[in-house]
């Protein structure tokens, strides 16, 4: 009867996937300051993820995406290698 | 498959390679052959050829870190990022590195197997980069296979022969690179079909594609890299709503899932079903949820089993025709879903409705969108 593990909070979540979309999709490190620009970038590099895993192409961090993100795996980038 | 873009190969075929250092997970032994088997791998379907030193620089360098490891490129602690390797140029390139924050095993199948990791990691040393085939030895995540049958898969072949060509020293034959099923085959006849909470899921040889109607997304996995238990090639599969169970049956043998989780007790045999002991096979299973009746397809005839009285139904074994008139050819699997009755035969799937009435007969990738 132990409480429900909790999900990831949102920023666990976060952290997650831009060190992923980082070290293997070439998310360029960008300052907080360019929000912007941020979240553009972010989007684009999860589509490209999205796509290699055959994924639905939302641009959004939704679970299923998230998932792939925790799988262990190689360290070679799957694209910009 | 897919290579480094640009130029990104060896120009000789004769490659050395050294094991800088070990892990505290294996004996030095089993490193050894884990490292000798990775490489002969891909020695075996190409004019390469790697030769062991004990000092001084190889082409591939192969070493054990954590952490930074002072290539530019940090490791992240155990799971994640199990391993990385780098493409075929002057210098670093070749070399692999191995996140010592893992487990390494040589044989068991929990944590990662170090002949498997290392043999996609030397993939990236002679100049491939990760394939999209899941299927194949290079695609990006870690999925365990058994090491003892393992053949590498024709994608992965098909890659590395367009950098190298084939093995010129060929001897007799050789195990057939096994082939990833692909949905837009017209050709293609699956093995089984069921449900499983919602979603269907379509088997195939090593593989079954997850169909999740509600999200419209279908992905393709191996079947090992889920359940490693199960066998390829499964003969038929059914969800019981009763048991909350899916049942995966090839030959005499009876697996169960417990949503995506093995059921404890399994495998059990077919007679769990009070077939006959002559029935050895069947080609398929279809629960009906009207009834609580499961159907086994076995050669031309279907044996009835009543779920709740726990016994076949008399009156049975009855010929497919008599029970879903008009299906002439031999059931190859089955399902229902949202109140009709899929019956695969070849290349084409019958669809029944109320009274087992043949509604249409449509291609078996019906659900399964190219």
């Amino acid at each position: 009867y132990t409480s429900p593990i909790a999900p990831p909070a949102d920023e666990d979540r976060e952290s997650i996937a831009v060190n992923y979309l980082t070290q293997l999709y070439g998310l360029p490190n960008q300052s907080n300051s360019d929000t912007e620009k941020r979240s553009s970038g972010m989007s684009l590099r999860l589509k490209e993820m999205q796509q290699f895993f055959r994924l639905k192409v939302t641009g959004k961090l939704d679970e299923e995406t998230l998932d792939v993100m925790k799988k262990p795996r190689c360290g070679v980038p799957d694209v910009a290698a | 498959y897919s290579t480094f873009q640009g130029d990104y190969k060896w120009k000789k075929h004769d490659l050395t390679y050294r094991i800088e250092n070990y892990t505290p997970d294996m004996s030095v032994a089993e490193v050894d052959d884990s490292i000798k088997r990775a490489l002969q791998l891909w020695a075996d379907v190409t004019p390469l050829r790697f030769t062991r030193l004990y000092r001084g620089t190889a082409d591939i360098m192969i070493s054990f870190g954590v952490g930074d490891h002072q290539d530019g490129y940090p490791f992240d602690g155990p799971n994640g990022l199990l391993a990385h390797a780098f493409p075929p140029f002057e210098g670093i390139g070749g070399d692999a590195h191995f996140d010592d924050d893992e487990k390494f095993f040589y044989r068991s199948p929990q944590g990662y197997n170090l002949f498997l990791v290392a043999a996609h990691e030397f993939g990236h040393s002679l100049g491939l980069e990760h394939s999209r085939d899941p299927g194949a030895l290079m695609y990006p995540t870690y999925i365990h296979r058994d090491v003892d049958t393992f053949v590498l898969p024709k994608d992965d072949v098909d890659g590395i022969q367009s950098l190298y060509g084939p093995n010129p020293d060929e001897t007799g034959p050789r195990p057939t690179p096994p082939v990833t099923p692909n949905k837009c085959d017209p050709k293609l006849v699956l093995d089984a079909v069921t449900m499983l909470r919602g979603e269907i899921m379509f088997f195939k040889d090593s593989f079954f594609w997850r169909s999740s109607p509600h999200r419209g997304t279908v992905e393709q996995h191996l079947i090992t890299g889920f359940w490693p238990e199960i066998p390829g090639h499964i003969d038929a599969a059914f969800e019981s709503p009763l048991e909350d169970k899916v049942f995966i049956i090839k030959g005499e043998k009876v697996w169960a899932l417990y949503g995506y989780e093995m059921a404890q007790g399994y495998p059990k045999s077919l007679s769990m079903f009070r077939l006959p002991r002559k029935v050895q096979k069947v080609d398929a299973v279809l629960y009906d949820e009207t009834s609580y009746k499961i159907l086994f397809f076995v050669n031309k005839q279907i044996y009835s089993y009543n779920e709740e009285q726990r016994r076949l139904e008399k009156g049975y074994p009855k010929p497919v025709e008599v029970v879903f008139p008009g299906m002439k050819g031999k059931v190859t699997a089955a399902f229902q879903y949202q109140g009709f009755n899929y019956l695969f035969s070849g290349s084409k799937m019958f669809e029944f409705g109320a009274y087992n009435k043949l509604r249409r007969v449509l291609n078996n990738n019906y659900f399964l969108p190219c």
